[in-house]
């Protein structure tokens, strides 16, 4: 309790500055976790490389403002097959959001070396856990790529799905076109760099379902 | 709205910018560095009541005189925030994945008697 000033609101007497600030603070961790409807401070792991973060960063298109209650959502593929730089991969992605979200726009973004022998013909599919094998992969898009570096290939916001555990899995089925001697394939396994901050990411952009929404569609 | 001066008694607005390297958050905010923690504090007499901050137009100044004769002023009053504005925030949530959001009305940016 500081001596003397009074506090201008209440006419009690005012904080000492040092309880000022600490109250302030605290304040000021409440405001932004109840902005981000979040319960606590997010516990990071395994930040992104710096390098992966910086590029990834200059995808998200500068200056648009989110819509209301829009978010834009950069999401790090983790590699869980054995190799580091197959071309054919499956790329995991941790999206608990998408769940309670709804998708509208969903861009795969990968680095493709320059080793590239022509045009690559790519297939992703959503590998979805739990159904019968054949069920396994809903194909989401096809593209072709015929010039190394980045590619962001659009995926259609209604096909991907978020699952139960929060874990989207892709599977890439990469193949270069016909007139590629097979002494490329040795060279197949360097098309993709998935590594370092060559990590494919997903680019997302989800709005928060309005309460009762699912409801409507049921009925 | 005013900033608030040591000595401003009457409803005005307090800045304070807050780091988030003194939250300890710079880890996970990557953007901004820090946002106005504003907030509206100081007495509302009766006659400042309903007006929108100190430079109220001719209209309430005027309705403020004729409250201000009347000796029971029917409430208290409360400088509270009259206009705020969204902070854009970008930060990694606990998947790692990067999120950029804008949160409403987190800025005050005026103050006003209730």
């Amino acid at each position: 309790q500081g001596t003397g000033s009074a506090c201008p609101s209440c006419g009690g007497p005012a904080l000492a500055l040092q309880a000022e600030r600490a109250l302030v603070l605290e304040l000021a961790k409440q405001q932004i976790l109840k902005g981000l409807h979040l319960t606590s401070r997010p516990k990071i792991t395994h930040p992104p490389p710096q390098a992966a973060l910086t590029r990834a960063l200059r995808r998200l298109q500068p200056g648009t403002t989110a819509p209301r209650k829009g978010e834009e959502v950069i999401s790090f593929a983790t590699i869980t097959d054995s190799s580091t730089s197959t071309c054919s991969s499956m790329l995991t992605f941790h999206l608990s959001t998408l769940q309670s979200h709804h998708l509208y726009h969903a861009r795969l973004w990968l680095h493709v070396l320059p080793t590239l022998p022509s045009t690559l013909h790519l297939k992703i599919f959503q590998w979805s856990p739990g159904r019968r094998r054949r069920e396994s992969h809903a194909l989401l898009a096809e593209h072709q790529v015929t010039t190394p570096g980045w590619h962001a290939l659009i995926l259609p916001s209604g096909g991907l799905r978020g699952e139960e555990s929060g874990v989207v899995k892709l599977w890439l089925d990469c193949r270069p076109s016909e007139d590629n001697s097979t002494a490329a394939t040795g060279r197949l396994r360097q098309l993709l760099d998935t590594a370092g901050h060559h990590r494919p990411f997903l680019e997302l952009k989800i709005q928060a379902k309005e309460p009762g929404a699912g409801r409507t569609k049921r009925r | 709205t005013p900033t608030c001066e040591p000595e401003t008694p009457l409803c005005c607005r307090r800045d304070y910018y807050v780091d988030f390297q003194e939250l300890g958050w710079r880890d996970w905010i990557l953007q901004p560095e820090g946002y106005q923690l504003n907030y509206c504090s100081g007495q509302c007499p009766p006659h400042l009541a309903g007006s929108p901050g100190i430079a109220a137009s001719f209209h309430s100044a005027v309705f403020n005189l004729l409250k201000a004769n009347n000796p029971w002023p029917a409430g208290t009053s409360c400088c509270v925030p009259t206009a705020r504005r969204p902070l854009s925030l970008l930060y990694l949530d606990h998947n790692g994945n990067v999120v950029k959001t804008d949160v409403p009305d987190m800025v005050v940016e005026a103050c006003g008697c209730s």
